[in-house]
Parts: structure tokens; C-alpha cells; sequence
């Protein structure tokens, strides 16, 4: 017998081609709502550490596409983990793997339904983790899964991680997002 | 209704039952 899930999730790869529009680089990669169906996908599949630069995963309940636009993310944020180059040899995997298991186990007491996905950016300039919620309103929401998820991850006390709106993230560029809340 | 939730020792420990 296997073991239901709460959710559903789908998990999408994108790759960067940089002649196509954005949108038809996204493929959506399968769907699992039990545990066994999970780690036959994880355990199959390419860890992250070992994507071409450019690629993403991302994880997300069914029904809700990874990008800003779709509606149960546009109001919403992320929890923002930014790594080292160092950082992908010893904790780029073991980060997202953790990631994973937050979001399928339902590891956010009484804010579940506030998470909507996770997506992982791997790049050569640095790697990229972040959940995604879906109202930077709900403040007690998003302050809870930023705690919970910072001590899933292990980070020390001295690590500040952000929580950014979508909405500032898709009109401005980089250094220029300021967080609307700190863990 | 209630929620089923997972935790991380259990989640890993299904990683490789058969």
C-alpha cells in the first residue's frame, strides 16, 4: 500500500533556450500524490547539482503553474535561499531534497495552505531555493513557514534569509528587491 | 478535516522500502 499524500504536486523543469519565449522552455514533468510515487521521480531524475546552468526545477501543488502570473501566486512571495558557488558541491542538493520533503510532508503546521511551491534556479553567477506562498499579507503565514523552513534547513542563527513579493521581483532587477520580511 | 502530515525521518525512511 502506499502512502497518500495531502497534495498533489507536479514538478516542472525548465531549460533555457534562448531562442524561444520563456514559457516553452517550462515542461511539466509529472505528476505524484504518494510518497513511494515521490522518490521513484526523485530517485530517477538528474540531482540538481549535476543541471546545465540555466535549469530549474519546480515544484508545485496541482493546478498552480511556476510563474508569477498564475493567480494563486500573483499576491504571493517567496522565501529566498541564495547559495555560494561553494555552496552547490555540499548543500545545493541537500537543501532542495529538504525543500521537497517540507512541502510534501506539510511541514508548516496551520499554514499549509498558504505554500504553493518551491523552485530551484541553478545558475553559474550562484544557485537559488525558494518557496513560494501565496499572500504576502498573511503575515503570521509567511513569518511561520520562513522560521520553520530556516530551521529545516539547518541555517545558524546569524543567517538572514528574505522574503520578497512577486510583485516587486517582476519590476525590478536583482540587488534592487527589497525584502518585506526577514527570518 | 485533518491533514496528512509527514515527517522528515518518515519521509526518508520510505526512501528505500521496496
Amino acid at each position: 500500500m502506499k502512502h497518500p499524500l495531502q497534495n498533489r504536486w507536479t514538478l516542472w523543469f525548465y531549460k533555457n533556450d534562448k531562442t524561444k519565449p520563456w514559457q516553452a522552455n517550462l515542461r511539466l514533468v509529472t505528476k505524484f500524490d504518494t510518497v513511494e510515487d515521490f522518490w521513484a521521480l526523485y530517485n530517477h531524475i538528474q540531482l540538481a547539482s549535476r543541471l546545465m546552468s540555466g535549469c530549474d526545477y519546480s515544484l508545485f501543488k496541482d493546478g498552480i503553474e511556476p510563474m508569477w502570473e498564475d493567480n494563486r501566486n500573483k499576491c504571493g512571495g517567496r522565501w529566498l535561499i541564495t547559495l555560494s558557488k561553494q555552496q552547490r558541491m555540499l548543500e545545493l542538493d541537500q537543501f532542495w531534497l529538504e525543500t521537497l520533503l517540507c512541502l510534501i510532508g506539510e511541514a508548516f503546521d496551520d499554514y499549509n495552505n498558504d505554500v504553493c511551491g518551491a523552485v530551484i534556479n541553478v545558475r553559474a553567477k550562484g544557485d537559488k531555493i525558494a518557496i513560494w506562498t501565496r499572500d504576502t499579507e498573511n503575515q503570521k503565514a509567511v513569518l511561520h513557514i520562513g522560521k520553520t523552513y530556516k530551521e529545516r534547513l539547518g541555517l545558524p542563527m546569524r543567517i538572514v534569509i528574505g522574503y520578497q513579493a512577486h510583485a516587486d521581483t517582476a519590476t525590478k532587477s536583482g540587488f534592487g528587491v527589497k525584502n518585506k520580511f526577514v527570518v | 478535516g485533518t491533514r496528512i502530515i509527514y515527517d522528515r525521518k518518515f519521509l526518508m525512511e520510505c526512501r528505500n522500502s521496496p
